[in-house]
């Protein structure tokens, strides 16, 4: 009954600004929890106004961490919760995604009726913690968030691989664009080449600088802009998907050349 | 006597072509070999004229693998290895620089004279695999390369938590630019917040781009362009370095600040 959406893709690609923006639309209508699974445990600043406490720090000083230590409601009550990440160096980055879903389960926040539960998961390398929400299956469902870069899209197909791997869902791709020539066709391209599609296309814009820095969401303070409506668009688009798929990712060569044609 | 030298970096930032471009630049005068410890395993692609067999795939089907199999000359010489990175989904995504570093010192090629060893490492985490170089002292110093942009820093300043984690000693930070404003200016107060000074900037150019396409460096198919002096520069600058610190790496509200001032 609730649905488990997880979000990845390259760091720095926009997957934070695309999980928060979506979260604040579907606020509106729906119940929303969103669960930072990235180290930089900045992806629900945006929606409570500041960094939250993350997991992973809280249980190093308390063990018998309750709800209300992790749990913090945002814009419009969206949940929030961040992981976070040891310090690096420190074992395993995706330690504390792994520490957190322990958590969760422990209190249990996973039986309840939490409607939709979106994750924002590093996408840089698929192991370990950050293989867990399509491992475990805390998300049945995954976007990739990408960009025409080559970096991203690189980042894409080896996400796709992970998908495949761990056999999951890909419900499809978002384009976050970064403003280059052709970068729609080409985000569209490789969709199609993994067997997936395009759900949605966000435009880049000033507005996520000028939200950021105000720690909402464009949903929040452009509430009429034509980039809240891109990302409303995204959240009603995701959230009709019917079309999931184990993708088919492409081989080194074959991306060589698919990306230089 | 032989003398280890890490690159680390976000994904994406330019490390390769950096260690591609200095491999070439030092083999002038100085034997040269590059280990490539990036999943990508592209390190070495501009000085062989191709993609090599990386150890990990070599070794599941010959676990007698010999320096023949794994070791491939390049452009003027350069020895180049490339560790690999296993399927995403499967496993730790640093395994390919562990089972790497385990049959480089089983075929005894450290206790020979190298001259100088040139380590791409990813850093987007640093765990695992992606530790090694550090943490086992294969390299005794390491650059970070970077650019103006957020993303970039961020990763470089959370490798630098790594690096004083493991002991290392930061050598330096190279600024690869991506032409965005007051970039230079930004990576240079970067680099003297966390403790250490800018060893060179790479300026942004199409040469790039132009030699990648033929699976060359700059310096071999440009060779008296300013690009190709700006790589030997660099190479210059680091054989040169006397200025190897523990960095201070700076705490998520320091860096927050950093950056938007
Ligand atoms: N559509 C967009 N238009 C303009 N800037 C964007 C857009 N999406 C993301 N950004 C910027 O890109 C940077 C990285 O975005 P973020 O969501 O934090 O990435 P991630 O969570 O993938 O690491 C942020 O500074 C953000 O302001
Ligand atoms: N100085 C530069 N000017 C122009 N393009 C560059 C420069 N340095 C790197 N690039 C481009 O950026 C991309 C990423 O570089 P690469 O060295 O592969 O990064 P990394 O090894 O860090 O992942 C490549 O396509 C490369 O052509
Ligand atoms: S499994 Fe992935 S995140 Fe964990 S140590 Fe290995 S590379 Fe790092
Ligand atoms: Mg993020
Ligand atoms: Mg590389």
């Amino acid at each position: 009954k609730t649905r488990g959406i997880a979000i990845y893709g390259k760091g720095g690609i926009g997957k934070s600004t695309v999980v928060s923006n979506l979260a604040a639309a579907y606020s509106q209508d729906e119940k929303v929890m969103v669960i930072g699974c990235d180290p930089k445990a900045d992806t629900t600043r945006t929606l409570v106004g500041r960094r939250i406490p993350t997991i992973l720090d809280t249980m190093r000083t308390n063990k018998n961490a309750a709800r209300g230590d992790v749990l913090f409601t945002g814009f419009s009550n969206v949940i929030c919760v961040e992981s976070g990440g040891p310090e690096p160096g420190v074992g395993c980055a995706g330690r504390g995604v792994i520490v957190a879903m322990s958590l969760l389960e422990k209190l249990g926040i996973f039986e309840e009726d939490l409607g939709i539960i979106i994750y924002d998961v590093l996408g840089d390398v698929v192991c370990g913690g950050f293989a867990v929400p399509l491992r475990e299956k805390y998300a049945d469902e995954v976007y990739i968030v990408t960009s025409g870069e080559y970096m991203a899209l690189y980042a894409a197909n080896n996400i796709s691989k992970g998908i495949k791997k761990l056999k999951g869902q890909l419900g499809g791709i978002i384009c976050n664009c970064r403003g280059i020539e052709h970068e729609e066709d080409m985000v569209k391209e490789f969709a199609e080449r993994i067997g997936s599609h395009v759900v949605g296309v966000i435009p880049r814009s000033e507005l996520v600088q000028k939200s950021e820095i105000n720690a909402q969401t464009v949903v929040e303070k452009f509430p009429e802009s034509e980039q809240s409506q891109a990302y409303r668009q995204l959240a009603v688009s995701i959230l009709r998907n019917r079309k999931f798929v184990v993708p088919e990712p492409m081989d080194v060569e074959e991306f060589e050349e698919f990306f230089h044609q």
